[in-house]
């Protein structure tokens, strides 16, 4: 899995 | 999006909401850190930066109102309730906060971007903002009723992220290990609220630490 630093969240 | 992370949020609006109809029913805002809630908009600016270039209407929403709510707190805080304020028991040394939060963010970003770099900051800084307001419960040794559900409102929020993230791994192999782990150190720092909280005032008595 890679880091996924989408910062889709709060 | 999922339960988890809509109840969560769902929650930090609760958080906000109890926070201002607390102060503006009691015209006071005794009992409320002024660092913590100083830390909170600093966490939100920073954070929240990529409103100018990223437009999602959920997130959107969200974000001005947690910008919005909170300078309107700090505009409250030092205007008109500011009579209320006790800067003497409101003591917690943020400097070491902030320079912790821009030590990590500097050396551990997932990109040297000033935009990542902030997003960083404000995720370690979130982590440990509730910190002056926990010492001035502890200080006092009591705390309002109101203030411990504001307390616990804005404790499960982060803590309801974690079920979010456990949920987004297994679904979508979404993986955020810099969110995760402040989000998790953020909800230890409450846990002991979180006991008191459960034992104390959910059983109808006062907010007293033993």
């Amino acid at each position: 899995v890679t880091p996924v630093p989408g910062h889709d969240e709060l | 999006m999922n339960i988890f992370r809509l109840a969560g949020d769902l929650f930090h609006l609760i958080s906000i909401f109890i926070l201002i109809h607390k102060m503006t029913t009691s015209k006071s805002c005794s009992g409320i850190s002024f660092k913590s809630q100083a830390l909170y908009l600093l966490v939100y600016v920073t954070r929240y930066l990529d409103l100018f270039w990223t437009f999602a209407l959920y997130n959107s929403t969200m974000k001005i109102i947690f910008i919005g709510s909170s300078a309107y707190v700090l505009h409250l805080m030092t205007g008109p309730f500011k009579p209320t304020h006790d800067p003497n028991i409101d003591t917690f040394k943020v400097r070491y906060l902030i320079g912790g939060a821009a030590i990590l963010a500097l050396l551990f970003p997932y990109k040297w971007t000033p935009a990542e770099v902030l997003w960083t900051f404000s995720i370690w800084l979130e982590s440990v903002a509730i910190l002056p307001q926990l010492f001035m419960v502890q200080r006092t040794g009591a705390a309002e009723t109101i203030t411990t559900h504001y307390i616990f409102a804005l404790g499960a929020y982060r803590a309801l992220y974690i079920p979010n993230w456990i949920y987004r791994y297994l679904t979508s192999t979404f993986w955020d290990p810099l969110s995760i782990i402040a989000g998790v150190i953020q909800t230890v720092l409450y846990s002991d609220f979180f006991y008191i909280y459960y034992t104390k005032v959910l059983q109808g008595r006062k907010f007293e630490l033993p």
